[in-house]
């Protein structure tokens, strides 16, 4: 199984927002 | 002698929301004050100081169209330093501007700025404006897809978003395979952002 940890920023605000993990999914 | 004050400035609070194209000008001044010595009838000596002369620089400040909303405010701060005769400015806004700085026509001492908006300065998005829509793996093509949908103001539109993606094998101690940043343009309110990738893909 597999996830992402994802999170974005906008250029310029210095800002990154995490926004945490997805749900798995499964890889065959 | 010595100048007084050395360095004049000034502060124009800009309040006005009506969009237009406003000048505005000031003058900075300053006085060169000598020191005096004076021998009295008695012999003895003292000093005052008085001012020999008055310098007057006039600026000019003129805004491009821009809107400032309900309770936002600009403050632009211009200032002149007689002894080093270097003029310099502050703007405090929620715009940026490019700052055109020019010497005024004839022989008029002083400047002029003219302030072209380019744009809001970008403020640090709500978490809410990237939400996940979807992440999923297409057996055929061996490929995972990371699918997610923006919800920005109008502020956003010509700046760019930088996505940060770490894809992890999951188990009972996660591991890392990668992580990868997805730059974009954002030029829409609503959008939809789609990022696809392979194990290995990602440094």
């Amino acid at each position: 199984k597999f996830f992402v940890k994802w999170g974005f920023s906008v250029k310029g605000t210095g800002a990154f927002v995490d926004k945490g993990r997805t749900d798995p999914v499964t890889v065959p | 002698g010595h100048y007084e004050p050395e360095t004049a400035c000034q502060t124009l609070h800009l309040i006005d929301r009506d969009g237009t194209a406003p000048t505005w000008r000031t003058t900075l001044s300053s006085d060169y004050m000598m020191q005096y010595w004076e021998t009295d009838h008695y012999g003895n000596s003292h000093s005052y100081w008085a001012s020999a002369a008055s310098y007057n620089i006039q600026v000019q400040l003129k805004t491009g169209y821009r809107q400032l909303r309900d309770r936002e405010t600009e403050y632009i701060k211009v200032c002149y330093d007689f002894y080093y005769k270097r003029e310099s400015y502050s703007v405090t806004s929620p715009f940026t501007y490019e700052v055109i700085k020019r010497a005024l026509p004839g022989n008029v001492s002083g400047f002029s700025l003219e302030l072209i908006p380019l744009g809001r300065t970008p403020q640090a998005p709500e978490a809410s404006a990237m939400e996940l829509s979807e992440f999923s793996y297409d057996h055929a093509s061996k490929q995972f897809t990371l699918l997610v949908k923006s919800n920005f103001s109008s502020d956003y539109y010509g700046h760019k978003v930088e996505f940060s993606v770490e894809l992890m094998r999951d188990g009972l101690f996660d591991s890392s395979k990668g992580k990868q940043t997805y730059e974009a343009e954002i030029n829409a309110a609503s959008g939809s952002y789609i990022m696809k990738f392979k194990e290995g893909d990602l440094p």
